[in-house]
């Protein structure tokens, strides 16, 4: 038997709320809704002997991974190590808007690779905000990790070229490139961030963002991808509010692969990202 | 409140037209989705409309307004005066010396904003002085050394003991022995689950007794913003709020909320990185930029 169009209507009311409360921005749960709207439309659901409300459920769980079906999970060590067999050393940009956790997340990444037997430099590219070099001086100085750097206010395109130059002369596998945070609306700064890229010419492009943002992130998203090329995404403070539903507007809106999730301050807070254990962390 | 507003403006009106149900069903659909997109919680946004809805059955608009706007007006209203109406927040600093404690999630732009105040009452001719008792970030003390040293202010931060406290402390004697007028004391990010942070800011409050804590909120946060401010307040009380980010396109939906849960005033927001990026807080601007 077919669901009336009564219950489909009202499961997907209950649905639109349950997603717009966890911050899905709201044309994002729209049009999740009308999917799964349309799976809800052609579900049989046999008349007796089963359990019709796990039925329904897992019909909408499948709907929405269905939306998202062609981002990738990434495994990002299995994409690293076949980058770096292509060429070295592997250059990583990191970009975003202010305060969301892109220089934490470059001394996460940067332990990951040591870790993992890799040599890795920091390009200190945020030559603007007050403390941006020294904080990241002060990760490489916990990591064993050199930092290329020059003054304030330098162009963030030397430094990069510099961190790339010694990088190559010294055999180091990874560059990883921090920038200032800029928000999408400066259209000078969001230039700069083209010329960044169109210099650093980086193997990988990671958009980060954290999970806090609201509707927000959509606009963020769809500007952001106006001026740079974005090759995947890394979403931070994830242990603030794990059912983050900013990460599925970025998923919908991107339609890039989430490498890792950040999920606190330390060097080790940084989990795989996995389409399935987010989604029925969203549901509930 | 949102029912003396209406009755104080229908009296005030000439001329009437009836909304019909269907109308007043299709307006309040509008609202609701300008509302939830800028980030307001499904919670208030339900029950605003359901008691719009309850009241305007069958009811009077005034003629020549459309009924939206005219509805709109009537949530605009009742917004601006959730957020203090129209007197401006109370920014001058009535006592000396006066100690401001900053609180906020992590990177939400405290350190920033301490530097920014720092400024603004630079400006008002009072001697301001920045502390730093942020010693988990690595450079927190170095950032906000820097921006003090831009605004000629004085600055004391963690000279190598690993105590916000003692830090909080030392710094609160020098301040005062070098007679500054406000003391603005800037803290770690936080969230909710650390709970030993959470602790922690406890402990902070109670040892620099702050005449006033102002809760620091990004404004392209969403709902968790209102949560966030709820936790906050179960450590330590909240007197003001610094919205921060207000350069971006967000709407603002969760500071409002955040207003709602916490009962604060919104003193300030953010505009941009710079130190000079600061204005008073304006209800009615504000509100105009969340109703779209
Ligand atoms: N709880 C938590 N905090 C995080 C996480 N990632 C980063 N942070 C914190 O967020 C704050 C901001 O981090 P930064 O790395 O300075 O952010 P940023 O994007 O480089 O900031 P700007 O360069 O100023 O734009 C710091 O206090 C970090 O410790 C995370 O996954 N969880
Ligand atoms: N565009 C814009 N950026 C801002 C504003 N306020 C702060 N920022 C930026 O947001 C980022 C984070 O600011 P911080 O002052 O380091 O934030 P914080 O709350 O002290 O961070 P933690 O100490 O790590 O919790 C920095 O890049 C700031 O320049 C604002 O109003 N507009
Ligand atoms: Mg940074
Ligand atoms: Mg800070």
């Amino acid at each position: 038997t077919k669901l009336s169009e009564d219950k489909i209507t009202k499961l997907c009311d209950n649905l639109f709320i349950q997603l717009v409360e966890c911050d899905v921005a709201v044309e994002v749960s729209e049009a999740i809704v009308e999917s799964v709207k349309a799976e809800l439309a052609n579900l049989k659901i046999p008349r007796f002997g089963v359990d019709k409300e796990k039925i329904v459920r897992e019909c909408i769980r499948r709907a929405i991974l269905k939306v998202i079906e062609d981002i990738p999970d990434v495994d990002f060590m299995e994409l690293v190590k076949k980058i770096h067999e292509e060429r070295s050393p592997v250059v990583i940009l990191f970009l975003g808007p202010n305060g969301y956790g892109k220089t934490t997340t470059i001394a996460k990444i940067g332990y990951l690779l040591k870790n993992a037997g890799y040599s890795v430099v920091f390009a200190a590219a945020d030559t603007f905000r007050a403390g941006a070099i020294e904080q990241l001086e002060e990760h490489g100085r916990r990591l064993g990790i050199k930092v290329v750097k020059h003054r304030y206010g330098a162009d963030p395109a030397a430094v990069i070229h510099d961190a790339i130059a010694h990088a190559e002369s010294k055999g180091i596998d990874f560059v990883l490139v921090d920038t200032a945070g800029r928000m999408h609306t400066d259209v000078n700064l969001m230039d700069e961030l083209k010329k960044i890229y169109r210099v650093a010419e980086p193997d990988l492009s990671v958009f980060v963002a954290d999970a806090l943002l609201g509707n927000e992130a959509l606009e963020v998203a769809k500007t952001y991808s106006k001026y740079v090329n974005v090759d995947g995404l890394i979403i931070t403070k994830v242990d603030a509010y794990p059912k983050g539903g900013s990460i599925l507007t970025f998923l919908v809106t991107l339609r890039k692969p989430i490498y890792f999730l950040g999920v606190g301050q330390r060097y080790e807070d940084l989990i795989p990202f996995r389409k399935e254990w987010f989604i029925n962390q969203l549901l509930g | 409140n949102l029912i003396e507003s209406f009755s104080k403006i229908v009296s005030r009106i000439k001329g009437l037209v009836y909304i019909d149900d269907e109308t007043l069903r299709e307006i309040l659909k509008e609202i609701q989705r300008a509302l939830l997109k800028a980030d307001v919680s499904v919670e208030v946004v339900y029950n605003l409309t359901k008691n719009i809805e309850k009241r305007f059955k069958e009811s009077k608009i005034p003629q020549g307004v459309s009924p939206k706007d005219y509805l709109l007006y009537v949530i605009y209203n009742e917004m601006v005066n959730i957020l203090g109406g129209d007197t401006p927040p109370p920014v001058e600093i009535a006592k000396r010396p006066y100690k401001l404690m900053l609180v906020g999630i992590e990177g939400c732009g405290k350190t920033t904003s301490a530097a920014k105040l720092a400024y603004f009452y630079t400006r008002k001719r009072l001697k301001v002085g920045l502390v730093q008792t942020d010693i988990h970030r690595p450079g927190a003390r170095e950032q906000l050394r820097q921006l003090a040293e831009r605004i000629g202010a004085p600055f004391y931060g963690d000279p190598g003991h690993h105590d916000p406290i003692k830090i909080a402390q030392e710094g609160l004697e020098k301040m005062l022995r070098e007679g500054v007028d406000l003391i603005i004391i800037d803290t770690a990010g936080r969230h909710k689950s650390e709970q030993e942070l959470m602790e922690e800011i406890k402990r902070l409050y109670d040892v620099v007794k702050p005449d006033e804590v102002m809760l620091v909120i990004d404004a392209t946060s969403g709902k968790q913003a209102a949560a966030q401010a709820e936790a906050f307040m179960r450590y330590v009380p909240i007197n003001s709020i610094f919205i921060t980010k207000m350069d971006s396109t967000a709407r603002g939906g969760g500071a409002l909320m955040s207003v709602i849960k916490t009962g604060a005033r919104i003193k300030f927001i953010g505009t941009g990185e710079d130190v000079e990026e600061i204005e008073v807080f304006n209800p009615r601007r504000f509100v105009s930029r969340l109703l779209g």
